[in-house]
């Protein structure tokens, strides 16, 4: 049970290293057992180190960059042990276009492992959809399906 | 396995009968403020056997259930149904097409059915047991949700790797 | 000091109705003291009903609907008790382009009797700024100014 | 009244001084995620005498100080002012431009300025009372918070009500 959980711990540690660099473009990050010792009590600890800052405490990080660390250990989860799919409501919300550009890129190498339905207002996230699906209210406060057209 | 399907009617917004049938992939969902789509998500969480109202956002049991608006009348009973594409068998059942319904009435009685057959809320949570989807799983994040990552307490966080362990 | 608030209360319960159907364009919202007895220890409720909908706890509206009404909220009470000046950070983050057109056209008549200083990353709020002001990232993790040219 | 300018140096992000110029009407900061924007609304909290540094995002005094980067040693202190315009003589003074400076330095050593004079926090956090600025006031909100506004039990509203009043 320990052992697989560290397995487990160890495989999602190596992973996020990864994934925080390619959607920052560079930094560092970590995930810490921050008791060493009793493995079986120890909480999880997460560093973010953007590119060219220094390593501060996570409040101290912007909106922005506080959603792409949340985004990067969700990915790291989601690609260490794939489900098979996933639901993601306005997770990238807090992103600037630039964010967006990489976010979108690393969601479409998710998307071969894991299913992604991803609730979005953003443009750049729509356009890497496979299938857009519109939601309206008729005035009868009804929701309705709108059968929206990919023009790629 | 993926989803392949979501029916809804009579859950929150969706008054009206409405079949979205998902592809593989990325699937995006769009639309105004209000229109529906995180009662999608609601939708998808309930239907998996999600029992905390709280997380559905609302405050008691028939707050799933069509409301009424100013054009139309309340409805006694909300019904989701999801269906999963199993030719994978990550299900541990020999079906290649997976679908579970859940149905609530204003009376607070609720039913649930696999493949049709009626079943209890019980073998839908253990059905989808080690999946990582469901209770306590990775895979849905509601609005507003992405920032929990970060302010969960450490130990918080250990329950959610044990989770996917 | 009891009547002053009740006063303050009753002015921007007032107010609040009216900025409501402006920001939502239609529907209804009410500020209610919750215990009309004891005002001293009274609470202060939020009811919000979008247009053509029906009346449901706060927490079943969507996350743009519940942006809306805090900003009409906020809105109302600097049109009633308007400080000097007010700085937003993102606060309009949640809403769409629809909801953004009308929430711009009332920050408009809000910075007649209230400086706006607004953080925003919404090509709409941009719009309607007198002055923009940009900040960039030196590769050194310095913040810098950059005076950004009004295009009207 | 309104703010004419503030002036960092050394707060968070802004190794370098800064002075940004307001104009009345609506003024909109834009830049990318992490620049520093938010860091402008924590200063400006700041300099009208926030105590709190949780509200700062930080968790202990020196972090409002530049701490330094891969590319620029740390510094060994903070200053923010902020210059407004009191023609109106909404604050009691009678000066028509008032100057509020802060200073901190890693010892934990404070300076407030009032005008170049100094003064204490007291001073500065009362000259704002009653004005809606400052501590418990309505005019600063921070980044997500405004859903807090219907989160904050009816109770805790009444006393923002309160300030206002
Ligand atoms: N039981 C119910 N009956 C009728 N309407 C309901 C019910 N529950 C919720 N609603 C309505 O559904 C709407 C919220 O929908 P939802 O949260 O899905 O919006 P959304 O499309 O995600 O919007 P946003 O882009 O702002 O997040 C609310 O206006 C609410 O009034
Ligand atoms: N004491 C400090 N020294 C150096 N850098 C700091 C300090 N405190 C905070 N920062 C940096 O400031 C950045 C955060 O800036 P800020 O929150 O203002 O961003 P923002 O422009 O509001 O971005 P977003 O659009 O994502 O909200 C972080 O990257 C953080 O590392
Ligand atoms: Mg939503
Ligand atoms: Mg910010």
């Amino acid at each position: 049970m320990e052992e697989m959980f560290l397995n487990t711990f160890q495989r999602v540690k190596v992973e996020f290293q990864k994934v925080f660099v390619e959607l920052f473009g560079g930094g560092k990050a970590e995930l810490i057992l921050d008791d060493g010792e009793n493995l079986l009590d120890s909480g999880i600890e997460i560093i973010a180190q953007p590119p060219g800052k220094k390593l501060q405490n996570l409040t101290l990080l912007s909106g922005g960059e506080r959603a792409l660390t949340a985004i990067a250990l969700l990915f790291s989860i989601l690609n260490i042990k794939a489900t098979p799919f996933c639901i993601l409501d306005e997770i990238e919300a807090a992103l600037d276009d630039a964010n967006i550009d990489r976010f979108t890129r690393y969601l479409k190498k998710v998307s071969g492992h894991t299913q992604v339905i991803i609730i979005t207002h953003r443009k750049g996230t729509m356009e890497v959809a496979d299938a857009l699906y519109g939601i309206a209210m008729e005035e009868t406060a009804v929701s309705k399906l709108i059968t929206v057209k990919l023009e790629d | 396995m993926y989803l392949k399907r979501v029916e809804l009617q009579g859950f929150k917004s969706f008054a009206d009968r409405i079949e979205i049938e998902f592809q593989p992939g990325i699937n995006a969902i769009v639309g105004p403020n209000g229109s529906g789509k995180s009662n999608i998500t609601d939708a998808i969480r309930w239907v998996l056997g999600e029992q905390s109202i709280k997380t559905l956002r609302g405050s008691k049991l028939e707050d799933v259930i069509f409301a009424g608006s100013h054009g139309r009348r309340p409805m006694g009973m909300a019904e989701v149904s999801i269906i999963l594409d199993n030719s994978d068998h990550l299900l541990p059942l020999e079906y290649s097409e997976v679908c579970i319904t859940r149905r609530v009435f204003r009376s607070g009685e609720s039913e649930f059915y696999l493949n049709k057959v009626p079943c209890r809320l019980k073998d839908i949570q253990e059905l989808f047991m080690d999946t990582g989807i469901g209770k306590d799983g990775y895979s849905i994040i509601s609005q507003g949700e992405v920032d929990e990552f970060l302010i969960s307490r450490p130990e918080e966080r250990r329950l959610m790797f044990e989770e996917t362990a």
